[in-house]
Protein backbone atom coordinates (compact mmCIF):
# COMPACT_ATOMS: atom_id res chain seq x y z
CA UNK A 1 0.00 0.00 0.00
CA UNK A 2 1.56 3.04 -0.90
CA UNK A 3 2.09 5.36 1.96
CA UNK A 4 0.13 9.18 2.58
CA UNK A 5 1.96 11.41 0.52
CA UNK A 6 4.08 13.94 2.63
CA UNK A 7 4.13 17.75 2.35
CA UNK A 8 7.76 18.28 0.00
CA UNK A 9 10.43 19.14 2.87
CA UNK A 10 12.13 22.07 2.03
CA UNK A 11 15.75 23.06 1.83
CA UNK A 12 15.73 24.79 4.81
CA UNK A 13 13.77 22.64 6.81
CA UNK A 14 14.44 21.53 10.63
CA UNK A 15 14.38 17.94 8.78
CA UNK A 16 16.97 18.75 5.91
CA UNK A 17 18.83 20.38 8.28
CA UNK A 18 18.94 17.20 10.75
CA UNK A 19 19.79 15.21 7.79
CA UNK A 20 22.74 17.24 6.10
CA UNK A 21 23.98 17.27 9.68
CA UNK A 22 24.05 13.47 9.43
CA UNK A 23 25.59 13.51 6.29
CA UNK A 24 28.40 16.20 6.81
CA UNK A 25 29.83 13.98 9.36
CA UNK A 26 29.30 10.76 8.22
CA UNK A 27 31.27 12.25 5.23
CA UNK A 28 33.92 13.54 7.21
CA UNK A 29 34.29 10.40 9.22
CA UNK A 30 34.62 8.33 6.59
CA UNK A 31 37.42 10.40 4.59
CA UNK A 32 41.01 10.00 5.02
CA UNK A 33 42.75 12.98 3.60
CA UNK A 34 42.60 16.81 3.41
CA UNK A 35 40.65 18.90 5.49
CA UNK A 36 37.59 17.95 7.40
CA UNK A 37 34.53 19.82 5.35
CA UNK A 38 31.60 22.35 6.62
CA UNK A 39 27.80 22.66 5.38
CA UNK A 40 27.38 25.86 3.04
CA UNK A 41 24.08 24.91 1.00
CA UNK A 42 21.42 22.59 0.93
CA UNK A 43 20.97 22.83 -2.49
CA UNK A 44 18.06 19.58 -2.75
CA UNK A 45 16.18 17.74 -0.85
CA UNK A 46 13.97 14.73 -1.92
CA UNK A 47 11.92 12.79 0.67
CA UNK A 48 10.45 8.88 -0.93
CA UNK A 49 7.78 7.39 1.70
CA UNK A 50 8.95 3.96 1.93
CA UNK A 51 5.80 2.82 4.74
CA UNK A 52 4.71 4.14 8.32
CA UNK A 53 7.94 5.89 10.31
CA UNK A 54 10.18 5.51 7.15
CA UNK A 55 11.74 7.67 4.20
CA UNK A 56 14.69 7.92 2.45
CA UNK A 57 16.10 11.29 2.01
CA UNK A 58 18.05 11.97 -0.59
CA UNK A 59 20.40 15.21 -0.46
CA UNK A 60 22.26 17.01 -2.57
CA UNK A 61 24.98 19.10 -0.24
CA UNK A 62 27.30 22.23 -1.13
CA UNK A 63 30.15 22.10 1.29
CA UNK A 64 33.44 24.46 2.14
CA UNK A 65 36.46 23.55 2.94
CA UNK A 66 37.86 24.28 7.32
CA UNK A 67 41.37 25.24 8.09
CA UNK A 68 40.78 21.65 10.33
CA UNK A 69 42.56 18.92 9.08
CA UNK A 70 40.61 15.23 8.75
CA UNK A 71 42.86 13.83 11.74
CA UNK A 72 42.64 17.09 13.58
CA UNK A 73 40.90 16.24 17.30
CA UNK A 74 39.11 19.69 16.45
CA UNK A 75 35.83 19.39 16.20
CA UNK A 76 33.99 20.39 13.17
CA UNK A 77 31.96 23.12 15.44
CA UNK A 78 35.14 24.84 16.05
CA UNK A 79 36.28 24.56 12.79
CA UNK A 80 37.00 27.72 10.59
CA UNK A 81 35.86 27.84 6.83
CA UNK A 82 38.34 28.81 4.62
CA UNK A 83 38.30 32.12 3.27
CA UNK A 84 37.40 32.81 -0.39
CA UNK A 85 40.63 34.19 -0.35
CA UNK A 86 42.59 31.90 1.07
CA UNK A 87 41.68 29.45 -2.48
CA UNK A 88 38.40 28.03 -1.49
CA UNK A 89 37.75 24.70 -1.89
CA UNK A 90 34.32 23.79 -2.52
CA UNK A 91 32.74 20.13 -2.19
CA UNK A 92 29.55 18.93 -3.54
CA UNK A 93 28.14 15.84 -2.45
CA UNK A 94 25.01 13.39 -3.16
CA UNK A 95 24.10 12.11 -0.22
CA UNK A 96 21.15 9.19 0.01
CA UNK A 97 20.06 8.47 4.14
CA UNK A 98 17.13 6.61 5.87
CA UNK A 99 14.82 8.18 8.36
CA UNK A 100 13.35 5.31 10.25
CA UNK A 101 11.34 5.68 13.53
CA UNK A 102 12.77 8.96 13.52
CA UNK A 103 16.60 7.95 13.47
CA UNK A 104 18.43 9.09 10.29
CA UNK A 105 21.42 7.40 9.11
CA UNK A 106 23.59 7.45 5.75
CA UNK A 107 22.85 4.63 3.07
CA UNK A 108 25.64 6.54 0.77
CA UNK A 109 27.11 9.24 -0.75
CA UNK A 110 29.16 10.31 -3.50
CA UNK A 111 31.60 13.79 -3.32
CA UNK A 112 33.50 15.47 -5.39
CA UNK A 113 35.97 18.34 -4.31
CA UNK A 114 37.48 21.09 -5.92
CA UNK A 115 38.95 24.78 -6.06
CA UNK A 116 37.61 28.20 -6.40
CA UNK A 117 39.20 29.00 -10.05
CA UNK A 118 42.04 31.26 -10.30
CA UNK A 119 40.29 33.88 -12.17
CA UNK A 120 37.84 34.32 -9.10
CA UNK A 121 40.29 34.86 -6.85
CA UNK A 122 42.76 37.24 -8.54
CA UNK A 123 39.58 39.10 -9.84
CA UNK A 124 38.89 40.00 -5.91
CA UNK A 125 42.68 39.52 -5.41
CA UNK A 126 44.93 40.21 -7.88
CA UNK A 127 48.03 39.60 -5.69
CA UNK A 128 47.00 36.52 -3.89
CA UNK A 129 48.42 33.36 -3.66
CA UNK A 130 46.98 30.78 -5.15
CA UNK A 131 46.56 26.89 -5.19
CA UNK A 132 49.32 24.75 -7.23
CA UNK A 133 49.25 21.04 -7.92
CA UNK A 134 50.35 19.65 -5.18
CA UNK A 135 53.25 18.05 -6.89
CA UNK A 136 54.34 21.05 -7.85
CA UNK A 137 58.07 20.85 -7.68
CA UNK A 138 58.48 24.21 -5.80
CA UNK A 139 55.44 22.70 -3.30
CA UNK A 140 58.10 19.21 -2.52
CA UNK A 141 60.98 21.17 -2.25
CA UNK A 142 59.24 23.33 0.08
CA UNK A 143 57.77 20.56 2.03
CA UNK A 144 61.28 18.80 2.14
CA UNK A 145 62.95 21.80 3.48
CA UNK A 146 60.65 22.79 6.09
CA UNK A 147 60.59 19.07 7.35
CA UNK A 148 64.17 19.14 7.28
CA UNK A 149 64.78 22.19 9.00
CA UNK A 150 62.13 21.10 11.76
CA UNK A 151 63.80 17.85 12.66
CA UNK A 152 66.99 19.40 12.70
CA UNK A 153 65.77 21.44 15.36
CA UNK A 154 63.46 19.45 17.48
CA UNK A 155 64.20 17.82 20.58
CA UNK A 156 61.02 15.20 19.87
CA UNK A 157 60.53 12.31 17.59
CA UNK A 158 61.76 12.33 14.31
CA UNK A 159 58.56 13.05 11.91
CA UNK A 160 58.11 11.41 8.39
CA UNK A 161 56.00 13.20 5.77
CA UNK A 162 52.53 11.66 5.61
CA UNK A 163 50.57 13.86 2.86
CA UNK A 164 50.87 17.24 1.50
CA UNK A 165 47.38 18.71 1.87
CA UNK A 166 47.84 22.21 0.27
CA UNK A 167 50.51 24.32 -1.86
CA UNK A 168 49.98 28.20 -2.57
CA UNK A 169 52.38 30.36 -4.26
CA UNK A 170 52.23 34.22 -4.12
CA UNK A 171 54.99 35.84 -7.05
CA UNK A 172 54.56 39.65 -5.71
CA UNK A 173 55.80 41.26 -4.08
CA UNK A 174 57.63 38.29 -3.22
CA UNK A 175 58.32 34.48 -4.68
CA UNK A 176 56.64 33.07 -1.50
CA UNK A 177 55.61 28.91 -1.34
CA UNK A 178 53.26 27.73 1.22
CA UNK A 179 52.57 24.93 2.20
CA UNK A 180 50.46 22.58 4.36
CA UNK A 181 51.22 18.63 5.34
CA UNK A 182 50.22 16.10 7.66
CA UNK A 183 53.07 14.39 9.55
CA UNK A 184 53.41 10.99 11.59
CA UNK A 185 55.88 10.70 14.41
CA UNK A 186 58.43 7.55 14.28
CA UNK A 187 59.79 5.50 16.71
CA UNK A 188 63.18 7.77 16.60
CA UNK A 189 64.15 10.72 18.15
CA UNK A 190 65.24 13.44 15.97
CA UNK A 191 68.93 12.34 16.93
CA UNK A 192 68.87 9.09 16.45
CA UNK A 193 67.26 9.73 12.64
CA UNK A 194 70.72 11.37 12.17
CA UNK A 195 72.57 7.92 12.50
CA UNK A 196 70.32 5.56 10.46
CA UNK A 197 66.74 7.65 9.39
CA UNK A 198 66.16 4.05 7.86
CA UNK A 199 65.64 2.35 10.50
CA UNK A 200 62.99 5.25 11.55
CA UNK A 201 59.21 3.92 11.64
CA UNK A 202 55.89 5.17 11.70
CA UNK A 203 54.53 4.73 15.30
CA UNK A 204 51.31 3.36 15.38
CA UNK A 205 47.60 4.58 14.05
CA UNK A 206 47.05 6.96 16.79
CA UNK A 207 45.55 9.80 16.85
CA UNK A 208 48.38 11.47 19.05
CA UNK A 209 51.08 10.45 16.74
CA UNK A 210 49.67 12.34 13.88
CA UNK A 211 50.03 16.05 13.42
CA UNK A 212 50.61 18.63 10.87
CA UNK A 213 52.74 21.15 9.73
CA UNK A 214 52.43 24.60 8.28
CA UNK A 215 55.20 26.88 7.03
CA UNK A 216 56.69 29.12 3.85
CA UNK A 217 59.69 28.95 2.13
CA UNK A 218 60.47 32.13 0.70
CA UNK A 219 62.36 32.09 -2.75
CA UNK A 220 63.34 35.41 -3.59
CA UNK A 221 65.07 38.15 -2.94
CA UNK A 222 66.00 35.95 -0.10
CA UNK A 223 65.30 32.48 0.30
CA UNK A 224 64.63 30.99 4.22
CA UNK A 225 61.98 28.95 5.75
CA UNK A 226 60.01 29.30 8.43
CA UNK A 227 57.11 27.06 9.99
CA UNK A 228 56.03 24.62 12.58
CA UNK A 229 54.93 21.57 13.58
CA UNK A 230 52.85 19.95 15.83
CA UNK A 231 51.92 16.22 17.11
CA UNK A 232 47.96 16.70 18.12
CA UNK A 233 48.81 14.63 20.99
CA UNK A 234 50.30 17.64 22.32
CA UNK A 235 48.28 20.15 20.96
CA UNK A 236 46.28 22.46 23.31
CA UNK A 237 43.22 23.50 21.70
CA UNK A 238 42.79 26.50 20.17
CA UNK A 239 40.64 26.08 17.09
CA UNK A 240 40.24 29.80 16.30
CA UNK A 241 43.30 31.24 16.55
CA UNK A 242 44.60 32.08 12.78
CA UNK A 243 46.99 29.95 10.97
CA UNK A 244 51.24 30.74 11.33
CA UNK A 245 50.15 32.15 14.99
CA UNK A 246 49.94 28.88 16.49
CA UNK A 247 52.30 25.45 15.46
CA UNK A 248 49.92 22.31 13.77
CA UNK A 249 46.26 23.34 12.15
CA UNK A 250 46.04 22.42 7.92
CA UNK A 251 45.68 21.04 5.12
CA UNK A 252 43.26 20.39 1.89
CA UNK A 253 42.86 18.05 -1.07
CA UNK A 254 41.42 19.76 -4.01
CA UNK A 255 40.25 17.22 -6.96
CA UNK A 256 39.63 14.64 -4.88
CA UNK A 257 36.51 12.45 -5.48
CA UNK A 258 34.97 9.94 -3.03
CA UNK A 259 31.94 7.81 -2.19
CA UNK B 1 -22.75 54.29 -13.47
CA UNK B 2 -19.38 52.52 -13.00
CA UNK B 3 -16.40 54.18 -12.42
CA UNK B 4 -12.94 53.06 -12.60
CA UNK B 5 -13.28 52.76 -8.77
CA UNK B 6 -15.56 49.85 -9.02
CA UNK B 7 -13.71 48.09 -11.39
CA UNK B 8 -10.61 48.18 -9.30
CA UNK B 9 -12.08 47.32 -6.36
CA UNK B 10 -13.94 44.16 -7.65
CA UNK B 11 -10.71 43.25 -9.56
CA UNK B 12 -9.65 43.34 -5.85
CA UNK B 13 -11.89 41.41 -4.42
CA UNK B 14 -11.12 38.17 -7.22
CA UNK B 15 -7.53 37.45 -5.56
CA UNK B 16 -7.26 35.44 -2.50
CA UNK B 17 -7.60 37.16 0.72
CA UNK B 18 -3.72 37.00 2.95
CA UNK B 19 -4.45 38.02 6.27
CA UNK B 20 -2.15 41.16 8.27
CA UNK B 21 1.08 40.99 7.73
CA UNK B 22 1.55 37.87 5.89
CA UNK B 23 5.03 37.32 4.20
CA UNK B 24 5.26 34.83 1.15
CA UNK B 25 7.50 31.48 2.20
CA UNK B 26 10.64 31.40 0.51
CA UNK B 27 11.27 29.18 -2.02
CA UNK B 28 12.03 25.72 -0.57
CA UNK B 29 14.98 24.76 -2.44
CA UNK B 30 18.38 26.04 -2.49
CA UNK B 31 18.21 26.75 1.43
CA UNK B 32 20.08 29.70 2.60
CA UNK B 33 24.17 30.39 1.99
CA UNK B 34 25.85 29.91 5.48
CA UNK B 35 29.56 30.63 4.26
CA UNK B 36 29.87 32.26 0.65
CA UNK B 37 28.82 30.88 -2.94
CA UNK B 38 31.78 30.30 -5.28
Amino acid sequence: VPAAPLAPLGCDDPESEAAAEVAVNYINGHSHHGFKFALNRIEDVHVVPQGPNNAIIFLELDLLETKCPILSPTPLANCTVRSFIEHAVEGDCDVKLQKLDGKISVLASKCHSHADSNKDITKVCPDCPLLVNLNNTEVLESVSALLNDFNSKTTGPYLRLLEIGRGKIQYYPSHVVTVEFAVGATNCSAEEAKVNVEACQLLPEDQSNFGFCIGTMVKHPIQNVHGDCQLYGHQVPTPDIPLLSRPGVTYAHAGQDTS
Amino acid sequence: PVTKRAVAEAAQHDKVPRPVGFVPPPPPCPGKIRHFDI
